[in-house]
């Protein structure tokens, strides 16, 4: 087709699509080299707030990344999740394809393996993370949360919390709407 | 998030993710965004495709596997896209979430569902620059 090679991306991340398109047009690298190095572009923007360091805190105040990279041609993946003071994530799942023979490590053992194949350890709160936790925890008493089932009502109460042994156990099906920049 | 999927001159595809997640998540918790299927997923001989959203709902769905495999029976990106969609939408008729997929001719489309309409983002050889391409939702 004439239009190869093409990169596509969620999101309006148009320095993302740019980089990965120049990396296998200009500069010689494969597809995978195009889409590690898109992701990379966003993981050092912070596109939006929802990559990179520095957004989304979890209960606790900290950012923890997750990435997946797949090359097609091999079906080889590479993918880590929960990843602590690591903020190339996308690097470390291409390490993760690159250098074993599984597909996807986690949490601090993910970043264990990350400082053994030579990527550097950081903070990744920012002084934005650490205001939002600190209103979430403070102003907004934990809402929302992903709690349920659980005693305090976790819909009021900040945790810690243990299952709820007066309640019924309810599975709902209904979501709650999210801002538009809040999403996997 | 982002999900990105590459095809290069050659025919072969790649698709990787990167995310930092959903604000206040119990720590521990792992987006759908690096689970293969679910996140993204990509077969030479088909496509590949990624999603985007609340990946608490959506990774149970496998919604890019999903599109993958409609788009080797025959439907288009945006066709495939759309079953998967609707797969999720069936159960959770709420939720907030976007498939993108890109076939191994090079053509593109999308689904969202609980937004008014989602941006995605193209780049093409003979462009000179990134355009965004934007869709309804149901």
């Amino acid at each position: 087709s004439d239009s190869l090679p093409i990169v596509v991306n969620t999101w309006p991340f148009v320095n993302a699509t740019r980089n990965a398109f120049n990396k296998m047009q200009n500069q010689g690298g494969t597809c995978v080299d195009g889409v590690e190095v898109g992701c990379r572009t966003c993981e050092d923007e912070q596109c939006d707030g929802s990559v990179g360091w520095g957004g989304h805190p979890d209960e606790s105040s900290e950012t923890t990344l997750d990435s997946l990279i797949i090359d097609a041609k091999t079906m080889s993946v590479g993918a880590v999740a929960n990843l602590h003071r690591i903020k190339n994530a996308v690097g470390v799942a291409r390490a993760v394809m690159n250098y074993t023979r599984h597909s996807i490590l986690v949490g601090e053992s993910a970043t264990k393996f990350a400082l053994d194949m030579g990527f550097e350890q950081t903070d990744l709160h920012s002084n934005q993370s650490i205001e939002q936790w600190k209103n979430w925890l403070d102003n907004l008493s934990c809402q929302p949360n992903f709690r349920r089932n659980v005693s305090p009502d976790p819909s009021k109460s900040c945790g810690p919390y243990t299952p709820d042994k007066f309640g019924t156990t309810s599975f709902d099906i209904e979501t709650k709407k999210r801002p538009i920049k809040e999403h996997d | 998030t982002i999900g990105m999927i590459a095809l290069d001159s050659n025919g072969n595809l790649a698709a990787a993710t990167s995310t930092n997640g959903l604000q206040f998540r119990i720590p521990g918790r792992v987006s759908d965004s690096a689970l293969i299927g679910s996140g993204a997923f990509a077969d030479n001989e088909v496509g590949g495709a990624c999603a985007t959203g609340d990946g608490d709902v959506m990774q149970r769905f496998v919604p890019s596997y999903n599109t993958v495999e409609a788009m080797r029976r025959g439907s288009s990106p945006e066709e495939a896209a759309l079953d998967s969609i609707k797969r999720i939408a069936k159960f959770y008729p709420n939720f907030t979430g976007a498939v993108l997929a890109l076939d191994r001719n090079g053509r593109h489309g999308a689904a969202c569902n609980g937004m008014d309409k989602f941006p995605y983002s193209v780049m093409q050889n003979g462009w000179t620059d990134p355009q965004i391409f934007e869709i309804p939702c149901l």
